[in-house]
């Protein structure tokens, strides 16, 4: 753990803490994408399986279940509790564009398979490579679907992005949201290079995604700096 | 160390 983890987790919770707030206080959720709050509980069931089989430690547990509690809580108030609130019609990004591509490149391009063990996989070649089954301790597909929550994380806030151009502003509120999302993945790119450095750590997946999902927020950081810290909303 | 099964990560 080092201060740049720690701080993109906590900025990452800041993010979260300020949706549901501004949800709850307003009793509204205008403006706020449903569909990249079911974008990201999905990213969270997917990637936080391994709370059932390995611990790390108590912070790690701790905030596992605090980020997948939060993000079904905030797609409760969105589709139940305040429904009615719900934007639905600027909300209409295609979600399965992207979680379609991204579930097919998760079984092409993760750590246990290349495409050609895959397929070996697929075509039950080798019994020792079966995803499923019996001696199966479930690790490949734990594995694949880690691999689909990083790729989905990347690109889950496209929703919202979208929904922001559409209707041509943002409440400040949300564009804070933006900001404490955005600042966790650069932080958490100053981690990488800090454990590549000093741990010799590398995780060429998650590395490219996290510079993909940064380069998404750019535009919007340029804006919030520019604009937000002057004005009360985000006109684009 | 390369990453594999074991993710410490958030």
């Amino acid at each position: 753990m080092n201060i740049f983890r720690l701080t993109g987790d906590l900025s990452h919770l800041a993010a979260i803490i300020i949706l549901l707030l501004k949800i709850w206080k307003t009793r509204s959720c205008a403006g706020i994408s449903g569909k990249s709050q079911i974008l990201f509980a999905l990213v969270f069931t997917t990637r936080y399986l391994d709370l059932l089989t390995s611990y790390i430690s108590l912070y790690n547990t701790f905030m596992k279940v605090v980020y997948i509690g939060c993000a079904y809580a905030t797609v409760y108030l969105i589709y139940m509790k305040f429904k009615a609130t719900y934007d639905g019609n600027h909300d209409t990004f295609r979600a399965e564009f992207l979680v379609v591509p991204v579930g097919g490149l998760s079984f092409l391009v993760n750590h246990d398979f290349t495409p050609l063990e895959f397929l070996l996989v697929i075509m039950y070649v080798s019994y020792d490579m079966a995803l499923c089954g019996p001696g199966s301790n479930c690790s490949h597909c734990f594995q694949i679907l880690w691999t689909f929550s990083i790729y989905l994380e990347s690109v889950a806030i496209l929703p919202q992005l979208f929904m922001i151009s559409k209707t041509g502003e943002a409440e400040t509120i949300t564009t804070h949201y933006l900001f404490f999302l955005g600042l966790y993945r650069a932080l958490y790119l100053i981690n990488w290079i800090w454990r590549f450095y000093f741990e010799g750590f590398f995780d060429l997946i998650a590395i490219v995604a996290g510079v993909v999902q940064t380069i998404l927020y750019c535009d919007f950081f340029y804006l919030y700096v520019t604009k937000v810290v002057y004005s009360e909303r985000l006109p684009l | 160390i390369i990453a594999r099964t074991r993710h410490d990560e958030l």
